[in-house]
């Protein structure tokens, strides 16, 4: 198209040298487009025609096909030492609409490799690696989300039989929301409060089986189902489950941090915040997360931009690029800063969340609570401004913005969850100003 | 905070809260005899808001609970406060971080676009944290108005690298999953051939038509 050609032929820069640099390096760069140029020549990979046309049923069901078809490609298509290069290659594949590994790989995989000791990493982690079950991560309830303190599943240690007892004793404690809980997972990591020798030591995690590994069948003792449709993330089964007075055993507390002896005794860990290590993770995943969602809308915004001619500023010099103007300039510019801003802020959080964790493991929890607060804080910060950049970029494309032809509902109505996933964002600011209050 | 009141930080610090035992100036230097480049004041003014905030609802804190609250309630009637400073030191945070990782930048024409995005980004928060400069005179409107002009001046100056700007994100057509943001710029024909694809499309007339609307109209 002449216009856009027109456009790339002002560039006063390399665009290369830029990419490279958003994207941590040429040789980077030059993988996410080999990975790219593998998906498209295997057109077993793509959809069978546009999602968006699909119900959800049937967009699960192209999730799960595809998902199949991501781990049997895996090995060919990318450095399976690399997990950026895996995730980006599903990415590529699944979209962004979810499918039924998304917690599995990008949550309970982390979470595990935090919270299991040697022992139990042994037993689980080769198994989660291979995919020989699906697990999931599930913390929230009906009643009660980011305040872990008050979450009302119980986990009670009975020490004549060396099991814990997990109960969601009320509705309000049914766990609900829980990514692929619903009809694909068959363990998940549970939180629940940890009860031993009559006394409550708080939320902690459990890795348990859910659903037997042949039939695939709910376990009695459960109660599991889907929580209906949502806002986005369509190819999601998002799940609620009770728990009644249901009995695993004793190696099911996952004890790299705390742990509870045969004979019930509790044994404290080095920071009571290390428990919270996955969701730490998980916050600081998403800054960068939101910067691609908010450079995909910019992309889009402007893109468009120069294609629709609207409107004359000089009489008689005919229709102008809507972006010759300067309130679409000031619609969608600002997003571009912004979502730059918070990719640089997302590699910050990332190393520093390695780096953190790294110490945590030599014993050294100083820097926890520095993690903690500021990635608190740039997830807040972030999800909110992306949301409202991509509205931006949205009203930006006129009335298409509103089809699903332009791409921008889907990815806002993703990234928009976001603002209340992890950590509702005013709960979160909050965190944020009980660090700075102690500082 | 309670470190900042009593003159000193009792442990060392780590550089996400140095700044908040700094004196910075008692005046924005945002649009005075320093170039407009020059966005050190800037990160000044971001750190003088985030410090006052702080401050501020602290103190505010305190005085309700010498005014006989328990601490949960005086933390909670003020709450609103600590989350405009809790905002406020993730901004100094995003900004330090965005102008070091340009600094960083070894090709000149990329470090000039990135220079010239990162200047957009600080001076329209600058615009998003007006209320909070003016507010006890650490800036004046001239300054605001400079901070506004530069960002009208910054959008203009991006203007012929906008498309260049988004090629760099280097996002695939398949990864964009829009048909309005196609790299190859074709996107009314490819919007009529998306709109052929909608199931409603398979049959000329609906099965149902002539049960309702039909029958309405027949009627």
């Amino acid at each position: 198209n002449p216009e856009i050609t027109e456009e790339r032929l002002k560039a006063t820069f390399n665009t290369d040298y830029l990419s490279a640099k958003l994207w941590n390096g040429y040789d980077k760069l030059k993988r996410r487009r080999e990975i790219a140029q593998y998906v498209e020549d295997h057109p077993e990979l793509h959809d069978p025609y546009p999602t968006d046309f699909m119900e959800r049923e049937q967009k699960l069901e192209n999730a799960s096909r595809k998902v199949l078809l991501w781990m049997e490609h895996m090995e060919k298509a990318v450095d399976l030492s690399d997990q950026q290069e895996g995730l980006y290659f599903g990415t590529l594949i699944t979209g962004i609409d979810g499918h039924p590994l998304g917690i599995h790989l990008i949550m309970t995989i982390p979470a595990l490799m935090n919270n299991a000791d040697e022992e139990q990493l042994d037993e689980w982690l080769p198994k989660a690696f291979s995919r020989e079950f699906v697990a999931t991560y599930s913390q929230t309830e009906l009643g009660h989300g980011t305040n872990l303190s008050k979450l009302e599943t119980t986990a009670t240690y009975d020490p004549k039989t060396q099991e814990w007892i997990l109960d969601t004793p009320t509705v309000t404690a049914t766990k609900w929301w829980p990514g692929n809980l619903g009809k694909s997972a068959n363990y998940t990591i549970v939180m629940a409060q940890l009860i031993t020798q009559g006394k409550n030591h708080g939320a902690h995690p459990f890795f348990i089986q859910v659903r037997d590994e042949k039939t695939h069948k709910v376990l009695p003792g459960l109660t599991i189902g889907d929580i209906g449709p949502k806002f986005g993330m369509h190819a999601t089964d998002n799940g609620f489950m009770q728990l009644h007075k249901y009995r695993v055993p004793r190696r099911a507390m996952l004890m790299r941090n705390a742990k509870v002896l045969p004979d019930g005794t509790y044994v404290p860990p080095i920071h009571p915040k290390l428990g919270y290590s996955s969701m730490i993770f998980v916050r600081s995943a998403v800054v960068a997360l939101m910067s691609q969602f908010l450079s995909t809308a910019c992309v889009v915004g402007t893109r468009y931009s120069v294609i629709r001619r609207q409107g004359e500023i000089t009489p008689g010099a005919g229709e102008v690029k809507i972006l010759d103007y300067q309130t679409q300039q000031y619609r969608i510019f600002p997003h571009i800063a912004r979502a730059i801003a918070f990719r640089f802020g997302g590699i910050f959080l990332l190393d520093m969340y390695q780096r953190v964790m790294g110490q945590i493991k030599q014993g050294n929890t100083e820097a926890l609570a520095d993690l903690h607060a500021v990635a608190s804080g740039m997830k807040a910060v972030a999800t909110f401004q992306t949301a409202l950049g991509i509205e931006q970029c949205r009203m930006a494309c006129g009335g298409h913005g509103f089809s699903l032809a332009s791409g921008l509902p889907q990815v806002y109505s993703v990234a928009v969850g976001g603002c209340t996933y992890e950590g509702e964002n005013m709960v979160l600011l909050l965190q944020l100003a009980r660090y700075l209050r102690k500082r | 905070a309670a470190e900042m009141k009593s003159g000193g930080p009792k442990e060392a610090l780590t550089p996400l809260v140095e700044f908040f035992f700094k004196t910075g100036p008692r005046f924005s230097r945002i649009g005075t005899n320093v170039p407009a480049e020059d966005f050190e004041p800037i990160h000044e003014s971001f750190e003088h808001v985030a410090r006052r905030l702080t401050l501020e609802a602290f103190e505010k804190t305190e005085n309700l609970k010498k005014q006989g609250l328990t601490t949960e309630i005086a933390l909670n009637n003020s709450a609103v406060d600590w989350r405009r400073a809790s905002h406020a030191f993730t901004r100094v945070a995003l900004a330090r971080i965005f102008g070091t990782r340009v600094q960083q930048c070894e090709d000149r024409g990329t470090q000039q676009v990135l220079n010239d995005i990162l200047k957009l980004y600080l001076y329209y928060e600058v615009g998003e944290a007006a209320a909070e400069l003016l507010e006890d005179g650490f800036a004046d409107g001239q300054q605001i108005k400079f901070a506004k002009q530069q960002v009208l001046d910054t959008l203009g100056k991006i203007r012929p690298n906008a498309i260049s700007i988004v090629d760099a994100f280097d996002f695939n057509d398949r990864e964009l999953n829009s048909v309005l943001g196609r790299r190859d710029g074709h996107v009314y024909e490819n919007m009529l051939e998306w709109a052929k694809k909608s199931p409603l499309n398979k049959q000329e007339v609906m099965p149902f038509h002539h049960q309702y609307l039909g029958k309405m109209m027949e009627e």
